[in-house]
């Protein structure tokens, strides 16, 4: 899975 | 950002300033689970940390400093301001049996094994049982006030709009946040049943949600 680190999801 | 994700943020906004306006106007939470607002300001607060670390855009941060605000307010109405008011007896959930498997999970499976990471996991996780403390009151009592109900809804709406958004997100640029969304299934799935009443109960004008 994508490693979400670019969270820009709130 | 997309129409799905604007719609659960606007719900999620909906609901939390709900809560608040019926707290403040009725100088009263009865019926309002303590521990559950206290899970949500700590969901925030393990979230949105990276307020001083990334600025993502304009929006992203006011919605983070809105949140963080109201959670706490709210906290703080329920436990200081109209501490009298509060049903203490019937929130009486075991928040530490939620405490510590998300703690655990969190530490167990992450994306990767950084404060800010892991953080950010037991937020995703804790998040998706924050609610039962007011759901477990709400069982408890029998009952919730109608405008308890549409806090409810809202807050239910909000978390199921973000599934959409990662459907959506996933068939157009390929997103997956696996953490994410699986939480976010739980999290809706908690909620079924209450829409089954919501629905069948309060959109009926019924006013009060009585349990069967």
């Amino acid at each position: 899975e994508t490693a979400s680190t670019e969270k820009d999801e709130l | 950002m997309n129409i799905f994700r604007l719609l659960g943020d606007m719900c999620h906004l909906v609901a939390i300033i709900i809560l608040f306006l019926k707290i403040w106007r009725s100088k009263s939470c009865a019926g309002i689970s303590g521990k559950s607002q206290v899970l949500f300001a700590l969901v925030f607060t393990t979230r949105y940390l990276d307020l001083f670390t990334s600025f993502i855009s304009v929006y992203n941060t006011v919605m983070k400093v809105v949140f963080l605000v109201l959670a706490y307010a709210t906290v703080y109405l329920i436990y200081l301001r109209f501490r009298s008011t509060y049903n203490s007896e019937s929130d009486s959930f075991r928040v530490e049996f939620l405490l510590v498997p998300v703690a655990g999970l969190s530490f167990l499976e992450n994306y990767a094994f950084a404060p800010l990471e892991i953080l950010w996991t037991f937020s995703i996780y804790l998040e998706s049982v924050a609610i039962l403390p007011q759901l477990f009151m709400i069982t408890k009592t029998g009952e919730a006030e109608s405008i308890t109900t549409h806090y409810l809804f809202f807050l239910g709406l909000y978390r199921a709009l973000y599934l959409a958004n990662w459907v959506w997100r996933y068939h157009t640029e390929g997103f997956f946040d696996q953490i994410a969304v699986v939480s976010g299934v739980v999290q809706t799935i908690f909620y079924c049943d209450f829409f089954y009443l919501y629905f069948t109960k309060v959109l009926r004008g019924s006013g009060k949600m009585t349990l069967p």
